[in-house]
């Protein structure tokens, strides 16, 4: 689910690094540890400023048209 | 079939540089997960909805050997029967499990699987085009999906095909150093030595000539312009009422009397215009023709390019990559849509209205993403958006009718 103007909202976030590889998928619990983590991978892999907070940007970009393949190993 | 299939692949070796970067990427599947042979077939299992399966086979062919281009492999379409790899479009849950399941226009476009499973998925509701900014181009997309079949997984390199994000079919090399070094990791330089590199370029003017030597004389069997199977990318209307159609970089006319006309090359009448366009409307105002496409604007008088074009659309106050365009008697201007809002042009001017862009609910019942509009003899506006077109009433300021244009409209010649 995006709002209208593409962006994933925050709390879609967890489920989008799921499904690309970023967080593991056991029982969809992660600690802010892992998710900081995750968040930085992605921004690292999206050519983002690496901060691991879920800015404007990071939100945007989760919606930009993709491959649906895991960036996982990337 | 064949001379066309040698004329793409002049184009394609006629238009190569040589790749010098020797860069090493590390960027593929586990060790093991690749092909062991170095010919593989594959087979289209079934089409886009408004694509003609023609420029389809033709955008897949060229997509499959942009790979072998630079690497050991070589691809063998196989229409029927089994094969090592396969595309398919599909919507929604396809039984690839819940995570893989498509998510309508937007968001994950395809998805595919490394080897040996052979698989490339096309989400079947995304709007695939071979031409232009409006939707997702067919070729590129492919293309990266061949790469994840192949063994190559996503690249942190920017603007590399396989980046994860998608890419628009410009004018730069399709393959970055990254993903021919990916590639040759696994299957080897080409036989012939250098790798040769596709630009967006040469793959637009190879699709040209294919829709020029598409149509119907080619095909017997084809008894309707290409546009009538498919989308198009513009529309507009003459002083004489002959409606033009635009659809990448041919057009055909369409007479008062519904005689229809070969494709024709839009370059030739139009010297200057790109190889496709994303809006164009003729008018009467002044008896200008006016193309948008990107960030820029052409008018010409008849054929000839006007001074000071083409110029950009930021220098007329107006947004870039335009749905549409059509000139609007009742107001005196031309209007352009553009997603949820619209903008009117002044002609003289040449200066976006004040107090514009307007959201497009001033026009009730006009869907967003429409691909064309014209104003027909009646004076009443047709705005187009894939098969379906609705009438808009100026009197009425609404819409009075909606439907399928192929069948329901005589005078767009299909």
């Amino acid at each position: 689910p995006v709002s209208t103007d593409g962006r994933v909202e925050t709390a879609e976030a967890e489920g989008f690094l799921e499904k690309y590889g970023y967080l593991h998928q056991d029982n969809h619990i992660h600690n802010p540890a892992e998710v900081k983590t995750a968040v930085r991978e992605f921004q690292w892999l999206s050519h983002l400023p690496v901060t691991g907070q879920l800015d404007g940007a990071t939100l945007k970009q989760m919606g930009t048209p993709r491959c649906g393949v895991k960036d996982e190993g990337s | 079939h064949q001379v066309w299939a040698q004329r793409v692949y002049a184009v394609f070796t006629g238009k190569m540089a040589s790749n010098g970067s020797q860069n090493r990427g590390k960027r593929y599947a586990q060790p093991g997960e690749k092909w062991y042979k170095r010919h593989l077939t594959y087979r289209i299992v079934n089409w886009p909805r408004h694509l003609a399966p023609g420029p389809v086979r033709l955008a897949v062919r060229a997509a499959f050997q942009l790979w072998s281009n630079v690497s050991g492999l070589a691809f063998q379409e196989v229409p029927e029967g089994p094969t090592d790899i396969r595309l398919a479009f599909y919507e929604g849950e396809h039984n690839d499990g819940a995570s893989n399941a498509f998510d309508g226009p937007g968001g994950a476009l395809a998805h595919a699987f490394f080897p040996c499973r052979g698989e490339a998925h096309f989400d079947i509701a995304e709007r695939w085009t071979l031409y232009g900014h409006k939707g997702h181009n067919l070729f590129m997309v492919t293309a990266h999906e061949i790469g994840h079949t192949l063994g190559l997984e996503h690249s942190p390199v920017r603007h590399s095909l396989m980046s994860p994000y998608y890419r628009k079919l410009g004018r730069a090399l399709v393959l970055s150093w990254d993903d021919i070094a990916a590639v040759q990791q696994l299957y080897g330089k080409p036989l012939g030595g250098q790798p040769i590199r596709l630009t967006g370029q040469a793959f637009s003017s190879a699709l040209q000539e294919w829709e020029l030597a598409e149509e119907p004389e080619g095909h017997p069997e084809i008894t309707q312009p290409l546009y009538c199977q498919g989308v198009f990318d513009a529309i507009t209307m003459d002083q004489n009422h002959t409606v033009l159609v635009f659809r990448g970089s041919v057009y055909w006319t369409v007479s008062a009397q519904g005689n229809v006309s070969a494709p024709l090359p839009l370059q030739q009448r139009w010297p200057h215009l790109p190889l496709a366009i994303e809006a164009a409307a003729f008018s009467p105002l002044d008896s200008k023709w006016y193309f948008f496409k990107g960030k820029r604007i052409w008018r010409y008088s008849g054929s000839a390019l006007d001074h000071g074009f083409p110029r950009r659309s930021s220098q007329a106050g107006l947004p870039c990559h335009l749905d549409c365009a059509f000139y609007y008697a009742p107001l005196g201007h031309m209007v352009l849509f553009k997603g949820s809002r619209y903008s009117v042009l002044n002609l003289h001017t040449l200066r976006s209205e004040p107090y514009y862009p307007r959201r497009l609910a001033d026009w009730t019942g006009v869907p967003q993403g429409t691909n064309g509009a014209l104003t027909r003899p009646d004076g009443r506006l047709y705005l187009f958006r894939e098969q379906q077109y609705w009438r808009f009433d100026p009197v009425k300021v609404r819409m009075t009718r909606e439907g399928q244009w192929a069948q329901d409209l005589e005078w767009i010649g299909c």
